[in-house]
C-alpha cells in the first residue's frame, strides 16, 4: 500500500519502478491527516509517500520505495551499476528538485514568487541541464544501456520543469536532455503512472503582482 | 493539478546561497 | 583517489565506509580548480567529493562514492534492509543536511547570520531528533543490528551540529540519538577518519552583530 496525496510527482518514481517489478500497489491518498495515520508512521505526513508492505514492512520517502518495488535491473546489476543509480538519484534530490520548486511551484500557486530566487533556479537548472546534455549526448540511457533508477527518478524530478516551465526556447540546446525525456516517458511502464506527458509550449509564470517574499 | 500539499512540503530554496557558503569556506580554509 | 577538501564532512561516508572494506584510498585535495581536473569530471567542482578507481571508474557525490567502496553488510544484505539503508541516507540528505548547514554554517564563519532562519533550522533538527530518539529508543543501530551507510551518513550528517551547536542542554531529552552517536564515532573504523569528537560544551554563536540578511 503507498498513502500518498493524488498525482503526487514524489510517488512517481516507486509507481513506474512497480510498473517494471510487477508488485502490486494499492494507492491509499486519505486519511494523511489523521492521529491514526500519523501514530503509525512516526516522520508524519512530512514524509509522504510512505509505503506498507503486506508483511507489514515499512518504508519512508519516494526514492527508498522505488529501491524497494524495483527489479534488481532497475536498481544496477553490478556494483559500478549500482553505484551510477545512487549517484543519478542524489543527484535529482540535491542539484534538480530545489531548482524545480523553486522555479515552478509559484506557477502553480504553492509557493510565493520570489523574482531573485526564481532567476537563479532557472539559471541553476540550465547548469543541470547542461551536465545532462554532455553525458545524455553519448548514452541512451544514464546508466548502462535501459532504464534504471537513475533515469525514472531524474525524470520524475524534471517532470513539473518540463510541463510547466521549459518552453521551446528554454528548450534549445538540450535537444538530447530533451530526447532523453520523451523516450522516457513514453515507456508504457511510465505512461501507465504518467498518463500523457505534455511538454510545455507556453511557460506558465508565476502572477508578478502577487506579493513577493524574500525567501 | 491540486498545490496544496506542494505548498506543505519543505523545499531548500537556499540551498544554492549555502553551496557556495560552503564551497568557499572549505577553500578558504584549505588556502 | 578521493578528491576532495581536506576534512570536508561530505567526504567522510566514503572515507569510514572504506575503512570497513578495506579498499585503499588515496586522498587528493588539489588542485581542484585547473582545466585538466574540470575536463575530467563534467560535474566540475561543485560535485567535490570525486572518485577514480584504478580503473578509471568516475563516480561524484559522497553518498554514491561510499556505497561503492562499502562492503555488502554495510549496503544492506537483504533487499529490505538495503531499501532502510536508502530511506536513512535520502534522511539524512534531505532533512537533516539543510538545517545543520542553516544553524551551524554562520557560526563557522561560512554563511551569514539570519536570526530567523536559525531558528527555523533549529526547530527543524529537533523534528528530526525526535524522530531518531523514537527510534533509536529501541533500536542499537538505524537498520538491523550492527553499522550502515545508514548510520554513517546520520552521523556525519549530525557531526557539525553535534560538535558545534548542541550544547548539554540542546541534547536534553534525545539520550538515545546521543548514546548511538557516541557508539558510532568510537568505532574504530569511525576514528581513524573523524578522530576523537569532542560533543560540544558550550554552543558556538554566530556574530549577533554581524550583517544579518533576509533569505
Amino acid at each position: 500500500t503507498l498513502y500518498t496525496y493524488p498525482n503526487y510527482w514524489r510517488s512517481y518514481p516507486a509507481l513506474i519502478a512497480a510498473q517494471y517489478s510487477g508488485v502490486q500497489i494499492n494507492i491509499v491518498s486519505e486519511p494523511l491527516e489523521s492521529d491514526a495515520f500519523l501514530s503509525r508512521f512516526p516522520f508524519g505526513k512530512t514524509q509522504v509517500p510512505v509505503f506498507e508492505g503486506e508483511d507489514g514492512f515499512q518504508i519512508n520517502e519516494g526514492t527508498a520505495i522505488a529501491h524497494y518495488v524495483s527489479p534488481e535491473s532497475l536498481r544496477g546489476s553490478c556494483l559500478q551499476d549500482s553505484a551510477l543509480v545512487q549517484q543519478w538519484v542524489n543527484f535529482a534530490n540535491s542539484e534538480i528538485v530545489p531548482s524545480v520548486a523553486t522555479w515552478v511551484y509559484p506557477t502553480l500557486g504553492a509557493a510565493d514568487y520570489n523574482k531573485q530566487a526564481t532567476e537563479r533556479a532557472r539559471e541553476h537548472l540550465q547548469g543541470v541541464l547542461s551536465v545532462l546534455e554532455e553525458h545524455l549526448k553519448t548514452h541512451t540511457f544514464l546508466v548502462g544501456e535501459r532504464v534504471t533508477l537513475a533515469d525514472i527518478s531524474v525524470v520524475c524530478a524534471l517532470l513539473l520543469a518540463y510541463t510547466q516551465v521549459l518552453d521551446p526556447p528554454q528548450r534549445e540546446g538540450y535537444g538530447s536532455v530533451t530526447r532523453w525525456f520523451c523516450t522516457c516517458v513514453q515507456q508504457p511502464q511510465f505512461s501507465q503512472v504518467l498518463g500523457e506527458v505534455q511538454l510545455c509550449e507556453k511557460a506558465e509564470l508565476a502572477s508578478a503582482t502577487a506579493s513577493e517574499m524574500d525567501f | 493539478m491540486s498545490a496544496e500539499y506542494l505548498a506543505q512540503e519543505k523545499i531548500w530554496f537556499d540551498k544554492h546561497r549555502y553551496d557556495e557558503a560552503e564551497r568557499q569556506y572549505y577553500e578558504r580554509m584549505n588556502g
